[in-house]
């Protein structure tokens, strides 16, 4: 069986059979495309384009979520406006020669929507950068180790934060571009700081404190599963 | 001569009900849904003369009245499917990674000579 079982597999895209170790709950948006394929719509039966996800109207025939492997990092003390800094792997080494990337989306998920911002004129400033090489970790100050890849600002910070990153994903497939990705998440300096330092740390990154997890949602065509079918005779 | 010997309509080319379960060949720790499906699979006789109703090829029109003349040298056309559909599976991946994916020619809808 196991000779034939590891042809099967393969036949599935599957160099062997997985036996997970710690499986993650399955994410909704997931479950939501599964469900929906699994009961066609009335009006148009047999016509969904099952290599197209229309939930993100790109095209694919595989979707998967990665769980963050990263750790975190913390350089600032107590006494700093630094909320949160992590380190953000995904090993996209998993996807196939010839599976071509069209979308990666970061999902960043907290316990809840935070409703105070973190003080009389104060936002939340999300910074994402580009993990260094190896070669530059050496550099003392963290700003010439990094490239800065996106930032942004909240007033509150939402339950689940999206970025697209299809761009970032491509790069990744190349294994030694895949650092990674180092999430900062602060306290905008600016009036009132100095007030904010007065009070304990955990007030004003209350919201940022609340983060959960990092995943990767990226979608993917293999051309070569996607051949129109055989006309009927 | 040839010979023409009515055939049993159940016994022409048709699918057949087949329903994989995946925790009869021990993949239910890493596939998540479906826990099987219907994939049924081809089986009956492809005879002379071939009826419409077996979406039949021109060339197995023309092998079942060989066969017909020569029972022996050749052989009925084969019953193969000729209409298929894709399934969706949710499973994990070795690396604990939640997969959605799509897989063409998957269940049998149709079958024909």
């Amino acid at each position: 069986l196991s000779t034939r079982e590891s042809l099967l597999l393969k036949s599935l895209g599957l160099s062997a059979k997985p036996s997970p170790r710690s499986p993650a709950p399955v994410p909704s948006v997931l479950w939501r495309i599964f469900q929906k394929r699994e009961i066609p719509s009335p009006w148009s039966p047999g016509q969904e384009d099952a290599c197209r996800v229309e939930e993100f109207n790109v095209p694919g025939n595989i979707v998967r979520v990665f769980s963050d492997q990263g750790h975190f990092l913390h350089s600032g003390g107590p006494r700093t406006l630094l909320c949160l800094e992590k380190h953000l792997y995904f090993t996209l080494s998993v996807l196939e020669d010839g599976e071509q990337l069209t979308m990666a989306q970061l999902q960043l998920q907290f316990g809840h929507n935070s409703y105070r911002a973190p003080g009389p004129g104060q936002v939340f400033e999300l910074r994402l950068y580009r993990a260094p090489p190896p070669s530059l970790r050496e550099l003392p100050s963290p700003a010439a180790r990094r490239r800065l890849l996106l930032a942004q600002s909240f007033a509150q910070l939402h339950k689940l934060l999206l970025f697209n990153l299809t761009q970032v994903g491509r790069d990744w497939r190349t294994p030694s571009r895949n650092l990674g990705l180092v999430l900062e998440i602060s306290v905008s300096s600016g009036t009132g700081s100095s007030a904010l330092l007065g009070r304990p740390p955990g007030n004003f990154c209350a919201g940022a404190d609340s983060f959960l997890d990092a995943s990767l949602l990226v979608v993917s065509l293999q051309p070569g599963q996607c051949k129109a079918s055989r006309k009927k005779r | 001569s040839s010979y023409y010997a009515p055939v049993m309509p159940s016994s022409l080319c048709k699918p057949r009900r087949l329903y994989i379960s995946f925790s009869d060949v021990g993949w239910e720790n890493w596939i998540i849904a479906p826990q099987g499906y219907m994939a049924n699979y081809c089986l009956g006789e492809c005879p002379f003369p071939l009826t419409t109703e077996l979406n039949s090829t021109n060339h197995a029109i023309l092998q079942t009245m060989v066969h017909s003349l020569d029972p022996e040298g050749t052989p009925q056309p084969c019953c193969v499917p000729v209409r298929l559909s894709p399934i969706s599976v949710l499973f994990y991946d070795n690396h604990d990674n939640v997969v959605l994916r799509h897989y063409e020619d998957m269940v049998v809808d149709e079958c024909g000579c």
